[in-house]
């Protein structure tokens, strides 16, 4: 469901980051490390690489801008804010907040990738 | 659904929902509910069936003819001693009150457990997740290290300590006789259909140890209105009573069931909030206290009651929980069935930390780092230790005498086929 989705992005944008800061790398090259850990079986790895190519450029774009897991995955539309809410987020807010940062965010990613989002 | 409209998927997903909703094993080819098969509701959850063609064969089952010719419950134990004509099984467990353990549980019965090298940078690699498909054939769970029926050694970290492999232990008649019927989620409120995937029969089966282990889900739920949605007593008296009426008719002669109280989750609050979770360690910005957050604000977390930084509201929590458990233990003292007797006793989540306190050990230690919310494998070797010695101290008799054969059978039969 779209929570769970959320806690997935959360997630594994959390671990990009992390992978890429502890192998001293681009976060390009700690996805490719993420997938390459996952096992063939029940075509996990597979599945890795197949959403690394939807959404890995825009998550590697907002990443190396500096945003922070809640905001990237606000801005490609698997959190989101329901009406009256506050954010939900996992990490203590950027020094600009999270509503100038998602804006950033999303103008920075392509309308096509939600589309990809909406269609996946 | 899209996929499973095809029709040459159609039957399998059929088959597979339906095993999923039944929590019955996926291969099972004779339909005795055992399987040869470990994960999928298999052998992880339930003892390994040593004969996959016939439904009268499986773990659990009064011997026929004393196993002269065949192991027909498959604990390993078959055959006719030469030396004096007289079967194995007559000769070691005739009269030796074996007897089966079986669970009808929840997550933490199943236990449920996220191994943290899944979700930390520093220590991932090809081997952590080479566990991954086996995880998500077990639903994240982890039955064959669990404190009530694990029987293999732990790779998750701790060890494997469990009250089957204790009464098997006491009476190697027991082996392979256990069933682990717990689900994520469960509680009070869904056991009646959870109960109808246990197997065994009154008319062709030894009786059976069961315990009624609900700690939690009756309290926890991920509503905003949280404790609206809670368990009242009354309704956890109904549900339990329904359950036990419906093991009444299934369990044979001599059983005896084991309810337990619910933990007292404040536990999770006071020994986490300001730790980090392991997304936070490296940097050092994501402490439980955010986590629970985070997950109470997407209305997903397992315990909005206990996940809470509202001491009022934690403190309302463990009330309703004990509220719950002093209703179990009035049922156990009230109610008397035919073919079992009932016992209560409280969830012992204090006895643990102070065991594992002693032995130089810190609290927190004995919670699963990912979900911030279930006993860890540690807690749930020390919670077996302790069931058991309480039990071998109160209510001996529900474990049978210890076998007087037991260094004979080990020695003709080694292990038994194994797990």
């Amino acid at each position: 469901n779209k929570q769970h989705s959320c806690i997935g992005c959360v997630l594994v944008v959390s671990i990009i980051e992390q992978l890429a800061q502890v192998h001293n790398s681009t976060e390009k090259e700690a996805l490719e490390r993420l997938c390459s850990y996952l096992p063939a079986k029940l075509h996990l790895q597979g599945a890795c690489i197949l959403i690394a190519e939807i959404f890995g450029p825009h998550i590697i774009e907002l990443i190396e801008h500096k945003m922070n897991p809640d905001v990237v995955c606000h801005s490609i539309g698997l959190c989101k804010r329901k009406a009256g809410q506050p954010f939900c987020h996992l990490y203590p807010p950027t020094k600009m907040g999270f509503n100038v940062a998602i804006k950033e965010s999303e103008r920075m990613v392509a309308n096509q990738l939600k589309e990809n989002v909406h269609r996946l | 659904s899209g996929v499973c409209s095809l029709p040459f998927l159609k039957q399998l997903c059929e088959k597979i929902q339906l095993l999923i909703r039944c929590k019955l094993p996926f291969e099972d080819l004779d339909g005795d509910k055992f399987s040869l098969y470990p994960t999928l509701r298999g052998y992880h959850w339930r003892g390994r069936d040593c004969d996959d063609v016939q439904a009268s064969v499986y773990p659990g089952r009064r011997p026929h003819n004393w196993d002269a010719d065949k192991d027909s419950n498959c604990n390993g134990i078959w055959g006719v001693d030469p030396k004096d004509g007289i079967a194995y099984e007559q000769k070691f467990c005739k009269g030796t009150e074996s007897k089966g353990i079986i669970l009808l549980g929840d997550s933490a019965g199943a236990h449920f457990h996220i191994p943290p090298e899944w979700v930390t940078a520093s220590q991932m690699s090809v081997k952590a997740f080479s566990n991954l498909p086996e995880a998500f054939a077990n639903e994240l769970d982890w039955p064959q290290f669990s404190g009530v029926t694990g029987f293999l050694n732990a790779t998750i970290g701790g060890w494997t300590e469990s009250l089957y492999l204790y009464l098997r232990k006491r009476n190697r008649c027991n082996h392979r006789d256990y069933q682990n019927i717990s689900k994520n989620g469960g509680s009070s409120n869904n056991v009646l259909e959870l109960v109808k995937s246990l197997a065994r029969s009154q008319q062709f089966d030894k009786p059976a140890f069961v315990i009624f282990s609900m700690i939690g889900n009756d309290v926890c739920n991920g509503y905003p209105d949280t404790v609206e949605h809670m368990t009242r007593p009354e309704q956890m008296r109904t549900n339990v009573m329904q359950a036990l009426q419906y093991l009444n008719g299934l369990l044979p002669k001599g059983s005896h069931v084991l309810l337990t109280g619910l933990a007292d989750g404040r536990f999770l609050w006071d020994n986490l909030h300001d730790r980090f979770h392991p997304l936070g360690q490296l940097n050092k910005d994501v402490t439980y206290e955010h986590f629970y957050s985070f997950l109470s604000c997407l209305q997903s977390a397992p315990c909005v009651g206990w996940m809470s930084a509202n001491a009022t509201l934690r403190n309302l929590t463990s009330e309703r929980a004990l509220q719950l458990s002093s209703a179990l233990k009035e049922l156990a003292k009230s109610e008397k069935y035919a073919n079992f007797d009932v016992f209560y006793m409280d969830y012992p989540l204090k006895e643990v930390a102070e065991m594992w306190q002693k032995s130089g050990g810190e609290a927190w230690q004995l919670i699963e780092p990912v979900d911030g919310f279930h006993p860890n494998q540690v807690a749930s070797a020390l919670g077996a230790r302790i069931i058991w010695k309480k039990i071998l101290r109160e209510w001996p008799h529900v474990l049978g005498k210890e076998n007087p054969s037991k260094d004979e059978i080990i020695a003709v039969f080694k292990d038994q086929g194994g797990h």
